[in-house]
């Protein structure tokens, strides 16, 4: 089975949904007269714990499907797969390498989250 | 994903969409959640893009996630990017990249730039159709006056289709989900159908950020993959965005 059937009804009154953090969402500016490498600087150092946290989960989903297999990628992805940032267009491959430097997360797993969409679009 | 773009009796345009991510990434057994989804719901975030203390543009992401797959420029357009599954996917798109096929444009960066340089919808919809892209997708594109808004489907050489709003022939909104409008969805994901019938249960009078929140907070069309709705109005430049949950019994994807 592969979930409830779809009878739900058109739920009314959701909106807007509680004050609470548990739905509300923060607000960030980006300064784009900053130079790209800086832009995002304020926002990835506070949250450099849940994007580490993200590409974890990833790697741990990864590894239960092959461990051998998952620690190659990883390898090619913290070694090789940052240099290319370089022929990414300009402002992007400055404003990954700048998350990348905040962070201090290797360079490969920052781009390859930033290129999450064309990896899962088989 | 499910991308909303609607338009009230008076032509004023709303656009709206679920992001849903993480399918076949972790189940969690206990908690019965999608662990990267789970992981994501935490790091979404509104960004206000500003030049010279003025905003430019505004996308919704994630920590770390410098593309824009929500955003809206106020007053002038809104943009939502839903993924296209596709043999020919984005894959080959890296391949021919790192192969040194630098042609294509990358799905996020594209939307970056259209929301960064675009002084119209028009100008927005013709990058959208024609460039050349790493991976095929499908773009939820709104303007700012009545019967500007439009589904592009993208295979990664060019535009398969524009689907427009037509409010003057009963076309008054435009519900894309993750497959093309002309054929029916796969039998296992048909959100396409609920939010349809929630669309026009709600009618076009009752159009507006509180309508749509409903729909897309209908299951399935919410459901476990689901980490945001965003709401927007352009030209009250508004942008709303609330993560989701989807409480058992609740389809995965």
């Amino acid at each position: 089975r592969l979930g409830p059937p779809q009878k739900e009804e058109c739920v009314t009154g959701k909106y807007p949904p509680p004050q609470t953090a548990e739905y509300q969402v923060p607000k960030y500016v980006v300064n784009l007269d900053l130079p790209a490498a800086d832009r995002w600087t304020h926002i990835v150092k506070e949250r450099a714990k849940s994007i580490v946290n993200l590409l974890q989960k990833f790697k741990d989903f990864v590894k239960a499907l092959d461990a051998k297999l998952a620690e190659k990628i990883f390898d090619y992805v913290d070694h090789n797969l940052g240099n290319l940032t370089n022929t990414l267009p300009q402002p992007y491959a400055d404003e990954i390498k700048g998350i990348a430097k905040a962070t201090e997360i290797p360079l490969g797993e920052v781009l390859l989250y930033n290129i999450f969409y064309e990896i899962f679009t088989v | 994903c499910t991308s909303i773009v609607a338009e009230d009796p008076a032509g004023k345009l709303y656009h709206a969409r679920n992001l849903d991510f993480g399918l076949f990434m972790g189940w969690d057994f206990k908690n019965h959640t999608w662990v990267i989804t789970e992981a994501l719901r935490p790091m979404i975030m509104n960004i206000e893009f500003q030049m010279k203390g003025q905003v430019v543009y505004k996308a919704v992401t994630y920590a770390g996630f410098i593309g824009a797959i929500t955003g809206m420029i106020p007053g002038v357009l809104t943009m939502s990017m839903n993924e296209r599954f596709n043999l020919d996917g984005g894959y080959l798109g890296i391949i021919e990249w790192l192969l040194g096929d630098h042609n294509g444009k990358w799905m996020s960066f594209l939307t970056r730039d259209v929301l960064m340089y675009s002084t119209s919808y028009q100008q927005a919809k013709e990058t959208l159709s024609k460039d050349e892209l790493l991976a095929p997708g499908y773009y939820i594109l709104g303007g700012n006056s009545s019967g500007q808004g439009c589904v592009i489907t993208r295979s990664r050489e060019k535009s398969l289709d524009i689907w427009e709003l037509n409010p003057g022939k009963g076309v008054w909104y435009l519900l894309e989900t993750n497959y093309d409008h002309w054929k029916a969805p796969l039998f296992v994901d048909d959100r396409r159908t609920p939010g349809m019938r929630c669309m026009n249960q709600t009618t076009q009078q009752n159009v507006g950020f509180a309508g749509i929140f409903n729909v897309l907070s209908t299951k399935p069309v919410l459901n476990k993959l689901t980490t945001y709705t965003a709401l927007m109005q352009v030209n009250a430049g508004k942008l709303e965005t609330y993560k989701q949950h989807c409480d058992d019994p609740c389809w995965p994807w």
